[in-house]
C-alpha cells in the first residue's frame, strides 16, 4: 500500500506528460518520456502509462522499441531481455537495475521462499555477498520488498512484495482466488453464528434442566419430611 | 483501476500466510493440547 | 472532556469537610482515564512475572475518586515489606512538584500494584501498606491490576480497593465475583479479604484520546490479530493446571481425612467439600474455557488466512 501512494504521483505527473504529446513531433518526446519513466529510482507500475492513447502513435516508426522497453518493464524480467536483446535497445544502468527489482517481485509472485541460487541465476549476479546488498539496498529499502535473509538456508523468505501490473489473463485467476476466499469467509461467519446458536441452546436446556432437578431434589425433600 | 488491481495482487500473493509442515505440526499440538485440557476439564466437572 | 477540569476550591472544600473520615464505605467508585489505564497496564506488564507499583494522580468529585494519570515509582519488593512506595518519597516530591510547575494541580490519589498470574485482591502486607496510607494521606485507594491474567482474558483484569478502619467491623458485603486464587496464596487472601472493599472501576477518555487510540489501532491492529494467548501466556497456564492439581489432591485428602474423622458433622463437612469441589470444578473449566478461545482464534485465522487459498 505505502509503495501504492509513493508512486501514485509520479505515475499521475508521466501519463499527464505522455498525454500532452501527440502527433509527429511528440513521438520523440514519448520515447525519451518511456526513458525517464523507466530509469526513475522510485516507479515500478507502468501499464497506467501504456493505456495513455499517444503511446500506440509510437508502433511502426523507429521508436517503437521504446514501447516494447515499456512493455518489457510492465510484464517482463531481467531474463525475458536477455533472451530477447537482439530486438530491444540497449538498457541504461538504472534501467537494468530497475529491471532486476522488477524480477525480484515476479519471482516474489510465485515462491515465498526463493533461493539464492535461483535469484543469482536470475539476477546474473556472481556472489552472495553482491546478491544480499542488492536484495537489502536496492528492493529492501525501496519499499518493494519486506523478508528475511536466511543465510544458513541460503534463502530469501518474502514476507511482502509490492504488486507488478497485470495482464488480461491473470485477472481471472485473481477472481477465483477471491472468490474462494469470499466463500469461505462467509461459511466460516455462518458457521460461527451456528455454535453462537448452539451455544444459546445447549447453556438454556442446561439452565432448564437444572432447575428440573433443583425442583425434583425439593420435592422429594417434602415428601420425606 | 491498476493501482487497487496491484495491491490486492500484492495481497494474494502474500496468502496463505503460513505454509509450513512444521507450523502444522505446531498448530495440532496446540489443538490435541487444547482437546486435551478440556477432556480433564469435564472429568473434573463430573 | 469536562471532568479533566480541576476545581481547586471544591477539591479544598472537600479536604477540609472530610466525609470519609466518618462514614468508612464512603467512596464508592473509581474512574479512570483511558491514558492512566494504559500507562499501568503497560508497566504491569513490563514487569513479567515481578510485582511492580506506581502512583495516581487525580481528584475526588463526591463519592468517586477520579485517576487523571498515573506514574511508576522506582521501588522493589512491593509485595515482601509494608510501605515499599517509602524508598521513592523523594521521588514522588519531586514529581509532584514538578507536576505543579507544568501546571497539572491534581493530588496523588491512589496506588497501584500488580499480582501478576494470582487475581486482584489485596494481600496482608497490602492491607497495611493501605491502611497506612489511609491513615495519613486520605483520601486515597489501592489499584490492583494482573497482567497475566489480562492477557488470558483478553480484557484487564483490575480491582480497586479500600481498607476499612481497624475498630470497624464490616457489615456481611454481598459475594464479589468469584477468582481463582492460586493454593499458595489463598490463606493470605482468605485471612484478610473483610478488610477491604473493593470500588467500581469505570473509565472515560477524551476525544483526543479517542482519536490517538484510533490511530494507535490503525498502527497495531495486525499485531493484535496475529497475538495468540496460547502461545504468549504457554507458562502461566502450566501454572494454573499445576495449581489445580495441588487444589484436586488437598481436597482429595481433607475429604479422606474429615470422612475417617467424625461423623457427627458430616452434613456441614459435606457441604463444605462440596463448595470446595465446586470452586476446584469452576476454575477448571475457567482455564478451559481461556484454552478453548484461544485455540478458537488460532483456528480461525487458519482457516481465513491458511486453508481458503492453500
Amino acid at each position: 500500500m505505502d509503495i501504492e501512494q509513493k508512486q501514485a504521483e509520479l505515475i499521475d505527473h508521466f501519463v499527464k506528460q505522455a498525454l500532452s504529446f501527440h502527433g509527429e513531433k511528440g513521438i520523440p518526446l514519448l520515447a525519451a518520456l518511456v526513458a525517464e519513466a523507466t530509469s526513475h529510482p522510485s516507479l515500478f507500475a507502468f501499464s497506467e502509462i501504456l493505456s495513455v492513447p499517444s503511446l500506440a502513435e509510437l508502433e511502426g516508426t523507429s521508436y517503437s522499441s521504446s514501447l516494447e522497453v515499456l512493455r518489457l518493464f510492465a510484464y517482463g524480467t531481467w531474463n525475458v531481455y536477455k533472451s530477447n536483446v537482439g530486438c530491444l535497445p540497449m538498457l541504461l544502468p538504472d534501467q537494468i537495475r530497475k529491471l532486476k527489482q522488477l524480477s525480484v517481485l515476479t519471482l516474489a509472485e510465485t515462491n515465498k521462499i526463493l533461493p539464492y541460487d535461483q535469484l543469482m541465476q536470475e539476477l546474473d549476479v556472481s556472489n552472495v555477498r553482491e546478491l544480499e546488498d542488492f536484495l537489502i539496498n536496492e528492493c529492501m529499502y525501496a519499499g518493494i520488498v519486506r523478508g528475511k535473509l536466511d543465510q544458513l538456508r541460503r534463502c530469501f523468505e518474502v514476507q511482502f512484495a509490492a504488486g507488478r501490473d497485470l495482464r488480461h489473463e491473470q485477472l481471472n485467476n485473481m477472481i477465483k482466488t477471491m472468490s474462494n476466499w469470499l466463500s469461505t469467509s462467509d461459511n466460516l461467519l455462518h458457521s460461527i453464528q451456528e455454535k453462537i446458536k448452539w451455544a444459546d441452546t445447549m447453556s438454556e436446556a442446561y439452565k432448564k434442566h437444572q432447575k428440573e432437578v433443583e425442583e425434583k431434589v425439593e420435592d422429594m425433600k417434602k415428601s420425606l419430611k | 483501476d491498476n493501482s487497487l488491481l496491484r495491491q490486492v495482487s500484492s495481497l494474494l500473493r502474500r496468502l496463505p500466510a503460513i505454509e509450513s509442515e512444521k507450523f502444522q505440526d505446531d498448530f495440532l499440538m496446540e489443538f490435541n493440547d487444547t482437546l486435551l485440557v478440556t477432556y480433564l476439564a469435564m472429568f473434573t466437572n463430573c | 472532556d469536562a471532568i479533566y477540569f480541576y476545581d481547586e476550591a471544591a477539591n479544598t472544600k472537600a479536604l477540609q469537610d472530610k466525609p470519609w473520615a466518618s462514614d468508612p464505605h464512603y467512596f464508592r467508585r473509581v474512574r479512570i482515564s483511558a491514558l492512566a489505564l494504559l500507562k499501568m497496564v503497560v508497566h504491569a506488564r513490563s514487569g513479567g512475572t515481578i510485582e511492580i507499583m506506581g502512583v495516581m494522580q487525580g481528584k475526588t468529585v463526591g463519592d468517586t475518586f477520579v485517576v487523571m494519570d498515573a506514574f511508576a515509582l522506582p521501588v522493589e519488593g512491593t509485595e515482601t515489606r509494608v510501605n515499599a512506595q517509602a524508598d521513592a518519597y523523594e521521588y514522588m516530591v519531586d514529581y509532584s512538584q514538578a507536576n505543579k510547575q507544568a501546571g497539572r494541580l491534581e493530588n496523588v490519589v491512589g496506588w497501584y500494584h500488580s499480582h501478576p498470574g494470582y487475581g486482584c485482591w489485596l494481600s496482608g502486607i497490602d492491607v497495611s501498606t493501605q491502611m497506612l496510607n489511609q491513615q495519613f494521606q486520605d483520601p486515597f485507594f489501592a489499584l490492583v491490576i494482573d497482567p497475566t491474567r489480562t492477557v488470558s482474558a483478553g480484557k484487564v483484569e483490575i480491582g480497586a480497593f479500600r481498607t476499612y478502619p481497624l475498630d470497624y467491623t464490616p457489615p456481611d458485603e454481598p459475594v464479589s465475583e468469584y477468582q481463582t486464587i492460586p493454593l499458595n496464596k489463598i490463606e493470605d487472601f482468605g485471612v484478610h479479604c473483610h478488610h477491604y472493599y473493593a470500588l467500581d472501576i469505570a473509565y472515560f477518555k477524551s476525544s483526543l484520546d479517542c482519536h490517538l487510540l484510533g490511530l494507535l489501532w490503525n498502527k497495531y491492529w495486525v499485531n493484535t490479530l496475529s497475538a495468540s494467548p496460547l502461545v504468549g501466556n504457554g507458562d502461566y497456564m502450566l501454572g494454573q493446571i499445576s495449581d489445580l492439581a495441588e487444589k484436586m489432591e488437598q481436597a482429595e485428602n481433607q475429604i479422606v481425612q474429615a470422612r475417617w474423622g467424625s461423623s457427627l458433622m458430616a452434613s456441614q463437612q459435606k457441604k463444605e467439600d462440596n463448595s470446595q469441589l465446586a470452586k476446584i470444578a469452576t476454575d477448571s473449566s475457567k482455564i478451559t474455557v481461556e484454552q478453548v478461545h484461544g485455540l478458537m482464534s488460532q483456528v480461525i485465522k487458519d482457516s481465513l488466512f491458511n486453508s481458503a487459498l492453500r
